[in-house]
């Protein structure tokens, strides 16, 4: 299992590769590269690419296409997964249409949401369905991922409803941790931890 | 300067000492608990907060209060700072809403948006502004934080514009990596880095 610090900067490489040398057309590029636009050591680069088996021709460099097609390929982009987001509300609108999921193999084929003004209503091609039906699309539609973009105080217990349906990952988006059982994966996307970021930064 | 994971670890044991320790009125706390808590080793919790020069009694633990204090204290979360968001939409509207910015200090005084069907619409209380009064606001206000919750297309622009108001720190939530000054600190949120950790999880 790769770790998540690993998996972000795996991440960052791929992006540098993908913007700034595919649509440059340059075939190769060297760790100082990557390392001066992530703002690493050049050794963490060659370190990180040599964990998932990519290793760079000396006075050459990386070929990129390749960089981009090993780290999609360890980390699963080509796969498809289906999510269901719950809670129709601003920050659900703006992830609906947010551009890119299906870059990392994401596919968000259902709405749901418990206020009644709200279902049947159209967001970015699909309709708000009502959450008695939750159990329904997610059998129907075999849904791995449920993103949670409801209030604090609902987080839990629509974590409950998707793990009692089996949903195998969350992405809880409301401010509060919630408690899954071990086969179960979370990851929270708190603002608090970039709050107290800008505040560290500030205050510097 | 504390290295950035080490400022999420200090946000998250921060999290834990107050929802679950005041909450329930503890007074102290082992490193076992932080640990489990957090799924990390116990190890890592006695360095981390030794860190900040915050030290456990041995068999009796952590003064959950005197923890507290001291984070917030060496974070900056006591000072205050004002910040601008600019792009009113979905994601703007739902932040400028989103509960605890005052915990780390932080005051969103103003909302600017280049839409006119936007501008003089209140959201949480503020009038949005139009584009051509940035200027005078930032300079009025002493503001140090620039919030972008505007289009890709247009987040590198804005950031430019709020760099030449001498803004200190950009918290940039558009899918691009936006270049900036050394002296000017920028936080990216980024979906794609928690996209990418769910794809991973997916595929495993
Ligand atoms: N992490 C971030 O980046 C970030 C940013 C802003 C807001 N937030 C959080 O995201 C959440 C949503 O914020 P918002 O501004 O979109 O709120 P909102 O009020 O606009 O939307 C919430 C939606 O959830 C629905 N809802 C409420 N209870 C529900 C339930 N039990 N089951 C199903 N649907 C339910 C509501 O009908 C509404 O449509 C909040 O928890 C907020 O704190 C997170
Ligand atoms: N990181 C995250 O968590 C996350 C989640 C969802 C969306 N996003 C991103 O956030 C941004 C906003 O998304 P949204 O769904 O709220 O979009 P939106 O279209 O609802 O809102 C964008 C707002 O910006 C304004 N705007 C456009 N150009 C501007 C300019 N040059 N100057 C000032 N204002 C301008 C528009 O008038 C509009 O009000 C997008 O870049 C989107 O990709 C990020």
């Amino acid at each position: 299992r790769l770790k998540r610090s690993l998996l972000e900067r795996l991440v960052r490489y791929c992006h540098f590769m993908q913007d700034k040398v595919l649509d440059e057309e340059i075939t190769t590029v060297s760790s100082a590269q990557v390392a001066a636009y992530a703002e690493l050591d050049e050794s963490q680069v060659r370190k990180d690419l040599a964990a998932i088996g990519v290793r760079g021709t000396p006075r050459v460099g990386y070929r990129a296409a390749d960089v981009v097609s090993t780290i999609r390929d360890r980390l699963g982009f080509d796969e498809s997964y289906k999510a269901v987001l719950v809670g129709a509300g601003r920050l659900g609108g703006a992830i609906i249409s947010y551009p890119g999921f299906a870059k990392y193999g994401l596919h968000i084929v259902a709405i749901v949401d418990s206020d009644p003004r709200k279902t049947g209503s159209m967001i970015s091609g699909l309709v708000v369905q009502p959450m008695h039906r939750l159990g329904q699309i997610v059998r129907r539609e075999q849904i791995e991922l449920g993103i949670l973009t409801v209030p604090r105080a609902s987080a839990q217990v629509t974590a409950d409803r998707l793990i009692d349906l089996e949903i195998k990952a969350l992405w809880n988006f409301a401010p509060i941790w919630i408690s899954v059982p071990d086969d179960v994966h979370v990851r929270n996307e708190h603002l608090s931890v970039g709050l107290a970021d800008l505040a560290y930064h500030l205050s510097g």
